[in-house]
């Protein structure tokens, strides 16, 4: 899912 | 993660030690706005509240821990410690943050991913990390001298973002394609803000003279 798999970042 | 990213987040780090070392070595804050450090906790607290919840790697808890750990520090130190408080000079640090706080949060309410509290808070993180560098930026412009490091610690905060810009360029064409226009568009924003203090301190370094903004 785009929002969850674009959290990796800081 | 790609070297964009990890340029960017080195960068990023590499500025808030800066800036720890010029409060801890010199025992002043002098031209630091306290108005921005205190947005970069809220920043930091709102983007981290999944700290707890989600694991992604251990460089991205310990890079979040670090970063909590050294912003919350600055402004201890810029309230608190007995010598460093009396540096911080109120009278020209007027940024009034509550109208950058407040239009962020309604605008993350508006616009979002989704409307559940952490993607909110997450998206309400990304605002107004694009305009927390404003207090710091005006009480440059009302400094009539810049210290190098405040000079230095500035430029490495905008030029972060720029790497982060490059890295979603980087991750749109190499690895998903996926479009994100909250971290895109905030990115975007937060960069062009500091583009007109770009253009003076690398001036400044190509003459050898002091840093100078323009009132």
């Amino acid at each position: 899912e785009e929002s969850s798999s674009f959290k990796d970042e800081l | 993660m790609n070297a964009f990213r990890l340029a960017g987040d080195m960068t990023h780090l590499l500025s808030i030690i800066l800036l720890l070392h010029k409060i801890r070595a010199m025992k002043s804050c002098a031209g630091i706005s306290l108005r921005t450090q205190e947005l970069y906790v809220i920043v930091f607290v709102t983007r981290y509240v999944d700290l707890s919840m989600k694991y992604y790697s251990f460089y991205n808890s310990i890079m979040k821990i670090v970063f909590l750990g050294t912003s919350i520090s600055i402004v201890w130190y810029m309230r608190y410690h007995k010598v460093v408080k009396q540096t911080y000079n109120k009278d020209v640090d007027t940024f009034r943050h509550i109208f950058l706080i407040l239009p962020c949060f309604v605008l993350a309410l508006l616009i979002n991913r989704a409307f559940t509290v952490i993607e909110v808070l997450w998206t309400f993180s990304l605002y107004l990390e694009a305009v927390a560098i404003l207090p710091q930026l005006v009480l440059l412009q009302r400094s009539r001298n810049i210290d190098n490091l405040t000079g230095n610690y500035v430029f490495l905060l905008g030029a972060y973002r720029a790497f982060y810009l490059l890295n979603w360029i980087y991750r749109f064409f190499i690895e998903n394609h996926q479009v994100r226009w909250i971290p895109w568009l905030s990115g975007l924003l937060q960069t062009a803000i500091y583009a007109d203090f770009f253009y003076y301190y690398i001036k400044s370094w190509k003459n050898r003279e002091k840093l100078k903004l323009p009132a």
